[in-house]
Parts: structure tokens; C-alpha cells; sequence
């Protein structure tokens, strides 16, 4: 599942 | 990590520091919405569940770090230490009103139904609304302290820098995050009122007042 990329984010 | 975000985060920092000054140096939680704090430690443990599965940078973990520790520093000292100070009778908002709502459209529109996806997400749609009892006891208590409203304009303001860090890397990197998106721009809208009064009143050195 390629997550967008929020996870990268606070 | 674009600048808009880099300026976001500082700002997001600024705000939290800016609180705990404000209540430490004055001694007082007078126009400081409990709940507003509350929910914003709700929204930090639920979106950092991933603080010690999955680490990022340096950077990302040590503000995951800050947020959740700040925020429950500064319920201790609302509800504990200086509770004595805290002005109840003007923070009435219904906390569950926003909660229940976003614990619903979490468990609708998550990017996977899993517990840590629909944390996520109720932490995204919870942040987006958590201002309301703090915005609601300014217009209640009819104005608010000069730090409260730079407070609550350094707040305002990293969703707001989030919005431009999306823009810029929906047009670099091509891609975009619906959910985080969607909630931020009503977070950002949510202060409309507030930047508009901050704008015409606390900038030129007047108190911001809530018109009756």
C-alpha cells in the first residue's frame, strides 16, 4: 500500500 | 522538506512556546480554553502513534516528541497547576460535539482501515476543529490578551504554510494527500475571523476586541 506521502509529515 | 513546511513547523512551534510562556509568566490560564489543549493532546497521541514503529529523521521524531510532551505540559498546567485560574464558566464549548464527528468520518474516510489509519485520520479531522472552544471563549469573553492572539496567529498560521507546502509539492512531487488537505484548508478557514480581527486591530497595537 504506497501511502501517500502524509506519513512523512507533522 | 520544503520551506513551507519547514516555516510551518517553526510557526506550530512558536505558537506551543508562546502558550507555555504566556501561562508560566503570568502565572495564569485566564482566556485559555482547557478543551482546545485537551483535544490538541488527543490529536498529537493519536497521529504519533508511529513515534516508535517507524522513524523518519532526527527532525520528525523530535518534534512528535515536543508537540506531545508541550501540550501535555500545558494541560498539567491549566487543569493542575494553575487551576485555580482556569475560567470554566467561559470555556463551555461541547468538546464531544467535534469529536464524535470526526471519529465517524475517520472510520468513513481513512487510506486503510486499520487502527493506525483511522488514528491518523481522526487525529487529521480532530486538529481541523480543535480551535473551536479557544475561538469560542475569545468571542465569549468578547476579547483576549495581546499573546493570546499572537498565541492563536502563529496557530493559525503553520496550517496555513501547510496549505502553500502542499501546493508546492502537489506541483514538484506530483502527488497530494486528500485527507490532510481537505482538513487543513477548513482548519485554515476556521481562523478566518480571527486573522481578519488580528489584522485590523492587534497589528496596530490595539487589544483584539470582539465587536458586541
Amino acid at each position: 500500500l504506497n501511502l501517500p506521502s502524509h506519513h512523512d509529515e507533522l | 522538506m520544503t520551506l513551507f513546511r519547514l516555516a510551518g513547523d517553526l510557526s506550530h512551534v512558536l505558537a506551543i512556546l508562546l502558550l507555555l510562556y504566556k501561562i508560566w509568566t503570568t502565572k495564569s490560564a485566564a482566556g485559555i480554553s482547557g478543551k482546545t489543549q485537551l483535544m490538541f493532546c488527543m490529536v498529537y497521541v493519536t497521529r504519533y502513534l508511529d513515534l516508535f514503529t517507524s522513524f523518519i529523521s532526527v527532525y520528525n521524531s523530535t518534534m512528535k516528541v515536543l508537540f506531545i510532551s508541550a501540550s501535555v505540559a500545558t494541560v498539567y498546567l491549566i487543569y493542575f497547576k494553575f487551576k485555580a485560574t482556569y475560567d470554566g464558566n467561559h470555556d463551555t464549548f461541547r468538546m464531544e460535539f467535534v469529536i464524535v464527528p470526526a471519529l465517524i468520518l475517520a472510520l468513513i474516510w481513512n487510506y486503510a482501515f486499520t487502527f493506525f489509519e483511522i488514528s491518523w485520520a481522526f487525529s487529521i479531522f480532530l486538529e481541523a476543529v480543535a480551535i473551536l472552544p479557544q475561538l469560542f471563549m475569545v468571542t465569549k469573553t468578547g476579547e483576549a490578551e495581546n499573546i493570546t492572539s499572537h498565541y492563536l496567529f502563529a496557530l493559525g498560521s503553520y496550517r496555513a504554510l501547510y496549505i502553500l507546502n502542499w501546493i508546492d509539492r502537489y506541483y514538484f512531487e506530483g502527488h497530494w494527500d486528500p485527507i490532510a488537505v481537505t482538513a487543513g484548508i477548513v482548519q485554515t478557514v476556521l481562523y478566518g475571523d480571527f486573522f481578519y480581527l488580528y489584522f485590523t486591530r492587534v497589528i496596530k497595537g490595539r487589544k483584539l476586541q470582539v465587536l458586541p
